[in-house]
């Protein structure tokens, strides 16, 4: 099955 | 002082419409340039980021940069209370105003109307979205793909996105069964039912179905949506606002354990 990843995984806070 | 006209409320009402069943609540970056608002949804799965650039304004006036709290609700049930064809006029003070107004004027002058929102405090990030060159960028009809997110989450909570030189591909399964749809690259690109595809090398991708089918909301916006896609990184589909911005949604991917 696949997990759903967070889109802070991808984008770093400034 | 802040004040910005259009001359259509419809566009705004969209824009409302577009980020509002996504988003509960967001601060409106302004500057000289125009409106900016980025914010994830509750459950940081996805990433809304919308531009209005002050250009594609009747009139635009923002005399100190400035942050307005909204709560997109709010703002929504105000746009609502605008007939498509009024103009609508923004105001807020510049020095950290605790309400915004907005004026509808109809196109014949005789109904004039003004609401006052209050303010919040958000203190949300702001977000680094890297430049990404994308291995597949897809342009079709927006209509085709609010269809496809729809009638396929029928049968499927999550959607497989494959796109390779040939076409797009969006596959689903579940308990009822399985559903692919194939969009062929279109051969007159320049048409508005175009299926085009910039491809650098072939991706697949999975997402879930319920944010896609948010994103859909903006499809009244514009009648192409394009969608950039690279392997194991968020996709990022996109709506024009006129020619005066665009709405960028990007999805983070879900990953086989």
């Amino acid at each position: 099955s696949s997990k759903q990843s967070s889109i802070t995984s991808f984008f770093k806070r400034k | 002082m802040f004040e910005a006209s259009l001359a259509q409320s419809a566009i705004l009402k969209k824009v409302l419409d577009a980020i509002k069943d996504l988003l509960n609540e967001a601060n409106f970056e302004c500057t000289d340039d125009g409106i900016k608002v980025q914010a994830m949804d509750n459950s940081h799965v996805s990433l809304v980021s919308l531009e209005l650039r002050s250009d594609g304004f009747e009139k635009y006036r923002c005399d100190r940069n400035l942050s307005m709290g909204v709560n997109l609700a709010s703002m929504a049930k105000i746009m609502r209370c605008s007939s498509n064809s009024d103009k609508v006029t923004i105001k807020a003070q510049d020095d950290n105003p605790d309400k915004v107004s907005f004026i509808f004027e109809s196109s014949n002058q005789e109904r004039i109307s003004d609401y006052e929102m209050k303010l919040m405090d958000i203190d949300a990030d702001q977000l680094g979205i890297p430049d990404t060159e994308y291995s597949c960028v897809v342009k079709m009809p927006s209509a085709e793909f609010a269809r496809i997110c729809k009638d396929l989450n029928q049968f499927g909570e999550s959607l497989v996105i494959s796109c390779s030189k040939e076409g797009i591909k969006f596959s689903t399964s579940g308990d009822l069964g399985s559903a692919n749809v194939k969009l062929a690259q279109t051969t007159d690109a320049d048409k508005d039912d175009a299926v085009t595809i910039e491809m650098r090398s072939p991706v697949t991708l999975t997402f879930a179905c319920r944010y896609l089918n948010h994103f859909t909301k903006a499809t009244p916006l514009s009648s192409q949506v394009q969608l950039s896609m690279s392997d194991e990184i968020p996709l990022l589909v996109e709506y024009r606002i006129g020619d005066m911005g665009c709405i960028k949604y990007y999805l983070a991917p879900k990953i086989d354990d």
